[in-house]
């Protein structure tokens, strides 16, 4: 453990908690991308398969039920308990356009050919691209709630802090992780573009962040 | 290999 990657683990929970605090504070899931939602339950679930077989610390076993519960209690309180305020209409990205290619690769690229690994990967590769939906209806609504942007700034703000931890991770172990590196490179730039905005728009104090 | 050493980060 390094302090990028504990900085990046606090931060993606700090993300997962704003957003499911705004929910059920506002009891309202208005803005907030569904499809994107379910894709982090999903990354969770195949990424944590080993959550009961294999024991790494008491740090790493609580994270992963915490993500796991506060995850899909964000779905549970999106669809069911404040489903009436779910935008579905603007909640359009097709997912089957992420799921296809990511379930490819995963089975093209992996360090192993077996469903432990090929799932692990395949969490990998959906956790760069679950964003996506999000993202989508931002641009398609042109404009964020401010705290739904203090989400995503802490969401993107993991994976680069990952990046730090695997460039530290190679200087002192030498330890590198290929798949996990290009996919979370990836992840983070796909985050650039929202960057920009939070830091000129949101910071300025602008409240709502509004695309051009 | 790396295949073992990954499972220790979130």
């Amino acid at each position: 453990m390094n302090v990028f990657r504990l900085a990046g683990d606090v931060s993606h929970l700090v993300a997962i908690i704003i957003l499911l605090l705004k929910i059920w504070r506002s009891k309202s899931c208005a803005g907030i991308s569904g499809k994107s939602q379910v894709l982090f339950a999903l990354v969770f679930t195949t990424r944590y398969l080993d959550l009961f077989t294999v024991f790494i610390s008491v740090y790493n076993t609580v994270m992963k039920v915490v993500f796991l519960a506060l995850s899909y209690a964000t779905v549970y309180l999106i669809y069911m308990r404040f489903r009436n305020s779910y935008n579905s209409e603007n909640d359009t990205f097709r997912v089957e356009f992420l799921l296809v290619p990511v379930i490819g690769l995963s089975f093209l690229e992996n360090y192993a050919f077996t469903p432990l690994e090929i799932l692990w990967t395949f969490s990998i590769f959906l956790e760069a691209v679950a964003i996506m939906p999000q993202l989508f209806m931002i641009t398609k609504t042109g404009e964020a709630e401010s705290i739904t942007t203090h989400y995503l700034f802490f969401l993107g703000l993991y994976r680069a802090l990952y990046i730090a931890n695997w460039v530290w991770r190679y200087h002192t172990e030498s330890f590198y992780d290929l798949i996990a590196i290009v996919s979370g490179v990836v992840q983070t730039i796909f985050f650039c573009d929202f960057f920009y905005l939070y830091f000129t728009r949101v910071l300025r104090g602008r409240g709502k962040m509004t695309l051009p | 290999d790396s295949s073992v050493n990954h499972k220790d980060e979130l």
